[in-house]
């Protein structure tokens, strides 16, 4: 018989047994917790989405996402982890039982698997997806700028060989897509978290433009928190702010569609780093950095909670 | 299978916007195969890039002569991921 507390979560994982453990997952906590698919990749591939809920009709609901860059291997292992911690939580943490109690959470801890598979068996520093780009003989979009949100704008590349790639027009790539008209159709979105490693930031709207958020001051404040609780664990110090301002212009990003869409809480992560390794984290800092990664999830979660809209 | 023997990545830190530009240009000279593993952003924060094995001294002369310093992050990349598959079979074994 498998169970889920079987698993290592201190391993990084290979697709097939990451989807694996979601069945675990759902048959170990079977009135909290189901899988549903959303779509299908490029590769056809099903992308598989869990979803944490106690009842209630259309409650109002949260997405989180980890490894739309597949190389980012801690993101999707913290995803694992995370996911757990919440099964395991709920009836015994009074604030993640709270939580649950009255809001949804979907959860996508694979989001890019063609891309992920293709880190296992080609190249391990495989970032975008794996579609074929008419008239080039490079691979893949970069499905951080394939989003409807200054789509092509500053940040992304035009040229189909680039990391940066943004695709040949808004949501061309089904694991894109997927994610648009689930949100879309679920209407009641209210926070999107979306992660990512490894430059230890906390960001917000809007990465297409140097226009403050009209939600600015709210976001920002809600994240400075996050770090500091993220912090108080290791001391692991986290920038935040808009991503325009803590990083560059970054066009068509998955926070800022969210954003314009009309969820107010869209965060993206950026895991932590330690200096030395880069994309190539060992796995002996998953749990380390899944650690940490939980309160600060934790309070935009309850932010959410308790500030309905 | 892609290897990565003897390719390094280097921590590079931008002292200027001009130097930042200039590691903006050098990412997309196709030629040199640069990987940005963390883009250059703002003066005084690090920049990592993965630099194939056979472009190496051209990227360090590029920035050497620019006056950008840099420091490296990862020796071999094919080291780490040999090691990350180990451990990886040694979990899966257990």
């Amino acid at each position: 018989e498998r169970r889920a507390n079987q698993f290592n979560f201190a391993s990084y994982h290979t697709l097939e047994e990451i989807y694996d453990w979601m069945d675990t997952l759902v048959a170990d906590h079977p009135n909290l917790v189901s899988k549903i698919q959303i779509g299908e990749s490029y590769e056809k591939r099903p992308l598989y989405v869990l979803k944490f809920s106690t009842g209630g009709s259309n409650r109002p609901a949260v997405w989180l996402d980890t490894g739309i860059h597949s190389r980012e291997w801690v993101t999707q292992a913290t995803g694992v982890w995370t996911a757990n911690k919440l099964a395991e939580d709920y009836g015994h943490d009074p604030t993640v039982t709270s939580l649950l109690d009255t809001v949804d959470i979907f959860f996508e801890i694979v989001t890019n698997p063609d891309g992920y598979a293709f880190t296992h068996s080609s190249n391990r520093l495989w970032r975008k997806t794996r579609s074929i780009n008419a008239g080039s003989s490079c691979i893949g979009v970069d499905p951080n700028r394939n989003w409807d949100a200054g789509f092509g704008d500053a940040g992304s590349s035009s040229n189909p060989c680039s990391e940066t790639y943004h695709g040949p027009y808004a949501h061309s790539e089904s694991e894109v897509k997927s994610i648009v008209d689930f949100i879309k159709s679920h209407g009641n979105v209210k926070a999107l978290i979306s992660i990512h490693s490894y430059s230890q930031m906390l960001m917000f709207p809007y990465g297409y433009k140097r226009t403050p958020a009209p939600d600015h001051e709210e976001l920002n404040e809600l994240a400075k928190k996050a770090v500091s609780d993220l912090a108080a664990v290791y001391g692991t110090k986290y920038t935040y702010g808009s991503i325009a301002d803590t990083i560059y212009l970054a066009a068509g990003t998955t926070v800022d569609w969210a954003y314009e869409n009309g969820v107010k809480y869209s965060y993206t992560f950026e895991l932590r780093d330690t200096g030395r390794y880069g994309f190539l984290l060992p796995s002996s800092q998953i749990i380390p950095t899944a650690t940490e990664t939980w309160p600060a999830l934790l309070d935009i979660l309850v932010h959410v909670q308790q500030h309905p809209y | 299978e892609q290897l990565f023997v003897g390719d390094q990545v280097l921590r590079v830190v931008a002292s200027s916007e001009e130097q930042i530009a200039l590691l903006r240009a050098l990412g997309e000279q196709v030629e040199l195969q640069v990987d940005f593993w963390r883009d250059p952003t703002k003066p005084g924060r690090p920049a990592d890039l993965r630099v194939p094995f056979s472009r190496l001294q051209a990227v360090k002369i590029f920035l050497e002569s620019h006056g950008i310093s840099y420091s490296i992050m990862i020796e071999d990349v094919q080291q780490l991921l040999d090691e990350e598959k180990r451990t990886m079979m040694l979990s899966r074994r257990m």
